[in-house]
């Protein structure tokens, strides 16, 4: 218990001095595979003729998502716990430490990639403004009824790799029966990061969010 | 590192007993929608007439995957992690109390569905007499350099969700080259739970593993 108060501390820290630097910083958790690095790329590719991203790559092991992004031509500091004991999740202090590379006069917004994982992740605070948990289609509809602190924690979902629903087959009303017994406040897109379909309000939500730090 | 030894010497108990009992035990593992449940459903079904069953169901949350094995008619017990604070592993003292429930002489073997997770379970030896990882095709390639241990202390890997390889796209050379690097000898079977392909060598060798313990 100590571990999580300790680490509470730093996250409060965290939160206050992004938003005294006007930064915003979004937590990014799912399951391996969901989709995460690449909902990453394309919202940051979409909306980087406006805004300075930042991105921090939290991984038990190898450099492969980091690689990806350093693509975008941002700053990317990757986290790898495996050093640490392969911890399947990331702290706040190590998110504050992973910073320091960064100019943070010149960035708008930081992404944090967490481990891929639907359980420790939820009980770490990173000191992000908001989580967002990203549930991709084949994984199904149950997920937020069986792995419910990561939906109760998040501020927003988003359902990835929609170009999939007529192959794997997704019984949305299901899904979303399951979420409401679990977070009804839980605010909602599908999109698919392979087509573009729903990102439209997936980036008026970030813009909305970068803006209001400001 | 005291919880691991206590672990540890839980499992060895647990797998000389369960192997006195003549009764083979394999632990499944892998990320939350990997196919797991449907895996074990499929494979009971297709071996019930010539073996006897049970399940050990791990999850953080809900019986949503014990009652859909319990359809099955067989013993299944539902270990619930969220009262132990939603630990995202079952531990060795867990498994051997859950099955109390059963009539251990009328089983040929136990199936445990481990929480769905990567990382954690990966550190706690359950006294299985092998590990099973599963991977599916949507996750991607490079689950097995990113996420090293799982696929190092597991015997045998199953690719699943075959159904979807030509909507999702895998480079399957990419997989086993990631492969080799973490766990050069682990047996690979490729299989659809949907369509049945590739179930004959899986359900192979899950029968020589029984008779092997017989
Ligand atoms: N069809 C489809 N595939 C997608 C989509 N988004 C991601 N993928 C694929 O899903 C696989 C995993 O995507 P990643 O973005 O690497 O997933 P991740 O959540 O970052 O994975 P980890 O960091 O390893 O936990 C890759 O093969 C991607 O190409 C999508 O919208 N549609
Ligand atoms: N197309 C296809 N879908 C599959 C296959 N196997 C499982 N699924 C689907 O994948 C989703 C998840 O399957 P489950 O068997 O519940 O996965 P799991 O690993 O047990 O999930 P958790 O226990 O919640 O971690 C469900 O919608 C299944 O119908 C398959 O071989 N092909
Ligand atoms: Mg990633
Ligand atoms: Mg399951």
């Amino acid at each position: 218990q100590n571990i999580l108060q300790a680490n509470d501390a730093f996250a409060e820290e965290n939160r206050r001095f992004f938003r005294e630097k006007r930064i915003l910083v979004l937590n990014v958790m799912g399951s391996p595979g969901s989709g995460k690095t690449t909902l990453i790329e394309k919202t940051i590719r979409m909306l980087e003729d406006r805004y300075n991203f930042a991105v921090i790559e939290g991984d038990v092991a190898s450099t492969i998502d980091a690689d990806k992004l350093s693509k975008l031509d941002i700053p990317v500091a990757q986290i790898n716990t495996e050093p640490f004991g392969g911890a399947c999740h990331l702290e706040a202090n190590w998110i504050r430490q992973s910073t320091e590379s960064f100019d943070l006069d010149k960035i708008d917004m930081i992404f944090i990639e967490n481990v891929g994982n639907l359980v420790c992740p939820a009980e770490f605070d990173t000191g992000a403004h908001k989580n967002i948990v990203i549930l991709s289609i084949p994984e199904g509809e149950d997920k937020p009824a069986k792995y419910p602190l990561m939906f109760r924690v998040s501020h927003a979902m988003v359902i990835s790799k929609l170009d999939l629903i007529d192959a794997v087959g997704c019984d949305m009303e299901l899904l979303h029966e399951n979420l409401k017994k679990v977070n009804d406040g839980i605010i909602r897109f599908k999109v698919s990061s392979k087509s573009g379909e729903g990102f439209d309000d997936w980036l008026k939500w970030v813009q909305n969010e970068i803006e209001g730090i400001k």
